[in-house]
């Protein structure tokens, strides 16, 4: 099973887009996946028509349980979407409150690794959004993952905070012994700016090895399927931001296979 | 002195953008403006060149302060920006661990307002731009607070977590028994798109009382002020996103007058 984190302290660059589409797309070439909504605003669990505020339970009833968690708890909570192979691990707004009150818990951080390793015999791919922040819940995800994907909007204030997102990367791959494949998707780029290139540009020069060579342009489609609850893939496949996202899962595809 | 908080939990709606150019346009009519950056990742010192990491005071210094705090401290740790009426209290990443060290410290919510209080001879305006989280940096904003802006992008998933927001300065108010003026701001408003027409009407629908009656036009010119480090006012006053923040602040402006 493969756990891919989407994560970025900046708001606003794609996250809960990304890991949705590439979702769709990993669900299309027959794996089974799960969703994980990280974030207490919810976004991916809204993005499916679902109300994180009135769920019973959701991911924070994991990450806030007393004692071992089952398989079977974890299932009850896991919701099928009504797309083949895609099921989601909903958010509440209660996560907001894990982030105070998981200060003095030992371990805290490896509590989703723990989770997601009951079900290996269930799902191929894990996709995990996270919320806009460097925090416990972002630590969770690093920790239970294979590869992190950072999409990296193209301009200024997008960039500043990026140098702390790779630190605290580095921090939990020394903690931990392991190597995280980190890989930068730069988005909502729009050709016609000029700022835009010349930050595409630069991105190239600072992370020759994690960034991906290809991007994904602006692409009003994408907010559309976001709003009718559809993958974008399975709504308008031939638009041009759903396909660089094709191209985008297929090279994450690729690179599994010769790392 | 007036306080207003920039904010909304949602990420890359532009909150930053909406504090730094309605500082540039109360500078320009002769206010004395403290913005204040209470975001851990740290846009708004950015914005101006400062460097967040490497800072050796900032916000975390007031807030995480034992014992009582005086004025000089506090003017210790503004910075005067090179643009006249301007002053930057600036953020550090150290603001991130506030959110789990101030759980249990009584009365944290209070912090800001405390240190505001005492420049009430110091500045006219106080804007303040908030983290992308319902957390205790909001909390304190909201205290301070004489007015709650919210900046909303025009798109579904951009409107989810509203109603929260909405929730949570109730209960701001109702524990201290005040009023927070709130007015809602579409931002980032692409007139050519239908589905951004239908939200923006909606939007007038669901919060007829406290929406301005205008929007903010998408407007690269607000991405390259930000670049350059120059209030956008400053930078390219006829451009139409630019344009709309004055109108904006015009209005914010007359609406105190009538409160
Ligand atoms: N390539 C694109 N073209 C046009 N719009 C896009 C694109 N990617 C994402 N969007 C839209 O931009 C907005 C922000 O995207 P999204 O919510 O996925 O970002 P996020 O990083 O998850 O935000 P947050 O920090 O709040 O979690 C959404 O309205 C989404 O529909
Ligand atoms: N009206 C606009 N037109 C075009 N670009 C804009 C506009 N307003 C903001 N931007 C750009 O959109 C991006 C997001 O804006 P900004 O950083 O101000 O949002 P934010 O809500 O403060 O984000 P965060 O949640 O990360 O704090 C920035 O690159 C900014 O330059
Ligand atoms: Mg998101
Ligand atoms: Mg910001």
């Amino acid at each position: 099973m493969q756990v891919w984190t989407v994560a970025n302290q900046k708001g606003g660059v794609g996250k809960t887009t990304s890991a949705v589409t590439l979702g769709g797309y990993a669900a299309q070439a027959g794996k089974r996946v799960l969703l994980v909504d990280l974030d207490a605003q919810g976004s991916m669990s809204c993005y499916f028509g679902l109300k994180p505020q009135s769920l019973r339970q959701s991911s924070a009833e994991l990450m806030n349980h007393e004692g071992p968690i089952s398989r079977d708890l974890i299932k009850d909570i896991v919701v099928e979407l009504p797309y083949e192979g895609l099921s989601l691990l909903p958010s509440s707004p209660s996560l907001i409150t894990l982030e105070r009150t998981s200060q003095n818990k030992r371990g805290f951080g490896l509590i989703l690794g723990q989770v997601l390793s009951l079900l290996e015999e269930d799902f191929d791919l894990v996709l995990i959004d996270c919320p806009p922040a460097l925090g416990v819940l972002m630590i969770n995800a690093l920790v239970a993952s294979t590869r992190l994907i950072i999409p990296v909007q193209a301009e200024f204030l997008s960039l500043q905070g990026f140098a702390r997102m790779q630190q605290t990367v580095d921090m939990v791959q020394h903690s931990l012994d392991t190597v995280i494949d980190r890989v930068v998707v730069p988005t909502m780029v729009d050709r016609r700016t000029q700022a835009c290139q010349q930050t595409v540009r630069s991105l190239r020069n600072e992370f020759p090895v994690d960034l991906w060579p290809g991007h994904i342009p602006i692409d009003t489609k994408l907010r559309d399927a976001s709003r009718l609850g559809v993958p974008a893939n399975l709504y308008q496949p031939s638009a041009k931001g759903v396909r660089a996202y094709g191209a985008l899962y297929r090279y994450l595809e690729q690179r599994i296979s010769s790392q």
